[in-house]
């Protein structure tokens, strides 16, 4: 089960924190992925109490069309702010050995993206891969080809490409070219994956589109132990 | 609790933060697995004036009892008039029938009538604390020791590092480390100032979340 409470001492009207938790958690925690099995019980909340706002003029922060600056702003701190919460969720993962970022982009919509990112991210085989530390590409493609069953329109197999991101700022390691495998340096990609943190790129197509981040882990033995002894 | 996080974590756990203004937290053992002797397992978060409130909720089908609980208050209150959140671990009060709703409103209903002991007015609006649990599905909730120790929780409120760390703490199951954050930000129209996050969270298995 996933839990989260967050707290802020801005003034925020209900209608905008509503707004706000909304957009935050679709970009966060509903972006994670351990086992691929959603709890009866997942609930996040955001309270806001105004104790740090100035007495006069006391400025509550609403939701209004067009957004105002204060919203916008508190929306992408809380979003952003979110996002490092629900990433030390997947860090603690049962079992996990990896951090994984899946990002999908131009994609033909965010919801495509997304939709993408989640299939790579709940792939036993994907996460099985990792902890093997294989770079297995192949089952990343897979992945991202069944998703056009959640219906998702924007993969075309000719137009997809598939990288490795390093995080120690080193050139993006290339698996397959725009639906064409690479010669792939063993020895790098290797490298690659004895890092904790690992990037996999999907690119749906070569032209700019919209862009969706998941974040996920290994699949280990003891995943298993733990579930295996774990009693209801 | 001392080295209870493991080595490789560490580097993910704070010992400081600039916490927001006016919240006060609490956690406390309650030994609601009978396993658990020495771990805090009620947590409480609260405004010390009311606040505004929002949650998001899991779509599965099968909701826990607090869920729905939780939902009533928000929905009653317009997001208004919200005191806090009162969390149990070890037990999730999932696929728990009609008990398991009651048993999620004691538990709110005892967080309110803890503010209300120290003075404060009654709106008329119902509970305005927001009700969380995880652990295991499909066992009732051991009730009578969860109450008896809320009032002890509520005693111990505290706006510290160390409560909030408790706090953080006392909402792990399989989790190997108490994830909290905080961080400070401004807002274009008040740059001179400082407001602060915090944030508690918890989660290591069964987690695809789908909230809305």
């Amino acid at each position: 089960t996933l839990l989260g409470i967050m707290c802020t001492d801005a003034p925020v009207a209900p209608e905008a924190l509503k707004s706000i938790l909304t957009y935050a958690v679709d970009r966060s925690f509903n972006a994670i992925s351990i086992d691929g099995d959603t709890s009866t019980n997942d609930t996040v909340a955001l309270l806001a109490n105004g104790a740090a706002a100035p007495p006069t003029p006391f400025k509550t922060i609403k939701e209004s069309t067009p957004y105002s600056e204060d919203y916008l702003q508190l929306r992408d701190t809380v979003t952003s702010f979110a996002a490092d919460l629900a990433s030390l969720v997947v860090r603690d993962g049962e079992g996990a050995t990896k951090f994984v970022t899946i990002r999908v982009t131009n994609a033909a919509s965010y919801e495509d993206a997304k939709k993408v990112a989640s299939s790579i991210a709940r792939s036993p085989l994907v996460k099985t891969a990792l902890y093997g530390k294989d770079a297995n590409w192949g089952r990343i493609l897979c992945a991202t080809g069944y998703a056009s069953e959640c219906g998702v329109d924007s993969v075309v197999p000719t137009e997809t490409s598939v990288s490795f991101v390093p995080t120690d700022g080193s050139p993006e390691l290339k698996l397959l070219v725009k639906g064409e495998p690479e010669a792939v340096d063993e020895n790098r990609a290797a490298q690659i994956l004895e890092e904790e943190d690992l990037e996999i790129l999907v690119r749906l197509s070569e032209k700019p589109g919209e862009e969706a981040v998941y974040y996920t882990c290994d699949f280990s033995h003891e995943y298993v132990t733990i579930n295996g002894d774990y009693r209801t | 609790l001392e080295g209870q996080v493991p080595h490789a974590k560490a580097k993910y756990v704070p010992t400081s933060g600039a916490y927001p203004q006016g919240f006060v937290v609490s956690g406390t053992h309650v030994g609601v697995k009978a396993s658990n002797t020495r771990f805090p397992d009620l947590a409480i978060i609260a405004s010390e004036k009311p606040c505004s409130g929002a949650a998001v909720f899991t779509k599965n089908k099968f909701q826990a009892a607090p869920v729905t609980v939780s939902r009533e208050v928000l929905q009653k209150r317009g997001g208004s008039g919200i005191r806090g959140v009162v969390i149990n671990s070890g037990c999730a009060n999932a696929v728990t029938g009609k008990q398991g709703i009651e048993d999620a409103r004691s538990m709110a209903a005892e967080v309110d009538r803890c503010f209300s002991a120290q003075g404060e007015p009654d709106d008329g609006q119902g509970s305005s604390t927001i009700v969380m649990s995880t652990g295991v599905i499909g066992q009732p909730l051991p009730i009578a020791k969860i109450l008896s120790k809320i009032p002890t929780g509520h005693a111990n409120l505290d706006s510290s590092h160390d409560a909030w760390y408790l706090t953080a703490r006392a909402i792990m199951t399989t989790d190997t480390f108490p994830k909290l954050m905080t961080r400070e930000f401004t807002l274009p129209s008040t740059p001179n100032v400082t407001y602060r996050l915090a944030g508690l969270t918890k989660g290591a298995g069964m987690i695809h979340p789908n909230m809305a």
